[in-house]
């Protein structure tokens, strides 16, 4: 019966079809992902993948990955990117061209933006169900805290709590426009 | 695991040899690289928090389980993806058209002595002292999960606070402050605070007033009251309740 179960599993998955984004920003560009949920086969091999496709001067707003590491390779285009250990300290900070792998380790906190070219890189996850935890945005662990302890944990005023919890309202892409620096909305 | 890890030729009774201080208390870590641990592919630590000592949010490379030894406080963790499922009443502007909500968060949960506690591996939480006396816990951080994928030692992520000890900052501190406006959309001087760069509180902080956030009321009030009334199956008596 092998011919007609394992045999016959899905084995591929296209990502750059535009259409099947699962995270979309008309200014900022679309992520698609893929795990154990649309690829089974994955659960065995505990692998996930994600690809991203920035537009100029766009941000994936900063993040870590609760399971998995991220090993990103630059398919086209330029990438700055920060990535923080867990004592604070910088482990990477630079850009990444089209042709070079980077590893983002499990739990380590990154930041990336594209150049005035945008950019776009496949991401490959070392887990089939891969989670990402942002630190900004609407579905971040920032807003998920009370905003008296923002203002603690910071020493910041309410005020400036409020901002830090609400004033990016998107959830894990963002064009990034640098003439805001400094003009923040409340 | 390596295959010396285990060669334990004999057992010993340990306490915690590392000690970090924070302005609101203290985290005492058993040695890592004793045998024994080694052997169980686990980290071990002990939480004290002072009254109104605040754990400011942190994550670790490996599951968490800890027992609460002695006290009471509130715990929260922020799991990804989940919304802000308690909100403080909407309050209305100058015009009665500005409506808007004053906070909102993830759920928080009340600990006492004896809960056990459990987080994922990558989930940030944090703790709260609102009782009378130190809260402490007892905590296992299962390195050898297939959740971690670092190696095995513990790596504690810090979301906040730093502590010069270690030395040990957040992790905004690793970030440019330019980035880091641009991604909170925050001005440059509130980016450069999210660094906490010259705080030297340590992770637990003291909370100078009362912590303020959003919380349903507790059933009774202490742990006697409540014990006075077991219901038929070991449960609290909720007569008074509708």
């Amino acid at each position: 019966g092998l011919e007609e179960t394992v045999c016959t599993q899905r084995l591929q998955e296209n990502l750059d079809d535009p259409s099947r984004a699962d995270i979309y920003d008309p200014e900022a560009g679309r992520i698609s992902t893929l795990n154990s949920l649309n690829l089974p086969i994955l659960r065995r091999l505990r692998l996930g993948a994600a690809r991203v496709f920035l537009h100029r001067n766009a941000m994936v707003l900063p993040h870590w990955n609760m399971n998995a590491h991220s090993l990103m390779y630059v398919t086209g285009g330029r990438l700055w990117v920060e990535v923080v250990k867990s004592n604070g300290e910088a482990a990477f900070k630079g850009e990444v061209r089209q042709g070079q792998l980077l590893l983002v380790p499990q739990g380590f906190a990154v930041i990336k933006r594209s150049e005035s070219e945008g950019c776009e890189y496949i991401a490959f996850r070392t887990n089939d169900n891969a989670v990402v935890n942002m630190l900004t945005g609407r579905l971040s662990a920032m807003a998920g805290l009370p905003v008296g302890l923002v203002a603690n944990g910071f020493r910041v005023s309410l005020e400036e709590a409020r901002e830090i919890k609400y004033n990016r309202q998107e959830t894990m892409l963002a064009a990034a426009n640098p003439s805001a620096q400094g003009t923040a909305e409340a | 695991q390596a295959p010396d890890e285990c060669r334990l030729d004999q057992l010993n009774a340990i306490e915690p040899t590392n000690r970090v201080q924070s302005e609101a208390g203290l985290i005492e870590y058993w040695d890592p690289r004793d045998p024994q641990l080694q052997c169980a592919g686990v980290a071990m630590l002990r939480v004290t928090i002072r009254q109104n000592g605040l754990y400011l949010p942190t994550y670790s490379n490996g599951p968490i389980m800890a027992f609460v030894v002695q006290g009471q406080g509130v715990t929260g963790a922020v799991t990804s993806g989940c919304p802000e499922t308690y909100q403080e009443s909407q309050e209305f502007g100058q015009e009665q058209q500005d409506l808007r909500l004053k906070d909102m968060h993830q759920k928080v949960r009340q600990m006492r002595k004896g809960d056990v506690l459990v987080f994922t591996a990558g989930t940030a939480h944090w703790y709260h002292n609102d009782g009378n006396s130190p809260l402490v816990f007892v905590a296992l951080v299962d390195v050898s999960n297939y959740g971690n994928q670092l190696d095995r030692i513990l790596r504690t992520f810090h979301l906040a606070g730093s502590n010069p000890q270690l030395p040990e900052r957040s992790l905004f501190a690793g970030f440019e402050t330019e980035i880091l406006a641009q991604s909170f959309n925050i001005r440059m001087e509130t980016a450069e605070k999210l660094k906490n760069l010259d705080d030297s509180r340590g992770n637990i902080v003291n909370i100078p007033q009362k912590l303020q956030f959003v919380r349903p009321p507790t059933r009774g009030t202490t742990t006697e009251q409540r014990e006075q009334y077991p219901g038929p199956w070991g449960e609290y008596d909720e007569e008074e309740y509708n």
